[in-house]
């Protein structure tokens, strides 16, 4: 099944400009991960479509982050990463 | 109220089943 939102042409900045190597601090890395992402949740948790292995690919590819960077890095709660409060 | 999250079955796919 397709992803309904066009990752491509995102602004990938919220990240990039916050999460930075060679250190990738946890915090911001995993909270600027979350502003951009949350926005997204209810399509990224679907995971009958691709919406979640797209997204992780443009932001691999605009940040040039290590593969599995987020994955390795973000822990919150027992169900997921946590999203701010709109 | 009903926050929301990121499952990790999503965060998941962050991870490259390659290179071990």
């Amino acid at each position: 099944k397709p992803c309904p939102v066009n990752f491509e042409f995102m602004n990938y900045t919220i990240i990039t400009s916050r999460c930075k190597g060679p250190q990738y601090p946890a915090k911001l890395c995993c909270d600027a991960f979350k502003d951009f992402a949350c926005p997204y949740s209810d399509d990224l948790n679907d995971l009958s479509n691709d919406c979640s292995s797209t997204m992780f690919s443009y932001i691999n590819l605009y940040g040039n982050y290590p593969p599995g960077l987020f994955a390795n890095l973000c822990r919150d709660d027992k169900i997921g990463l946590i999203c701010p409060a709109l | 109220t009903n926050r929301r999250y990121i499952s990790y079955g999503a965060l998941s796919k962050n991870n490259v089943p390659c290179s071990r």
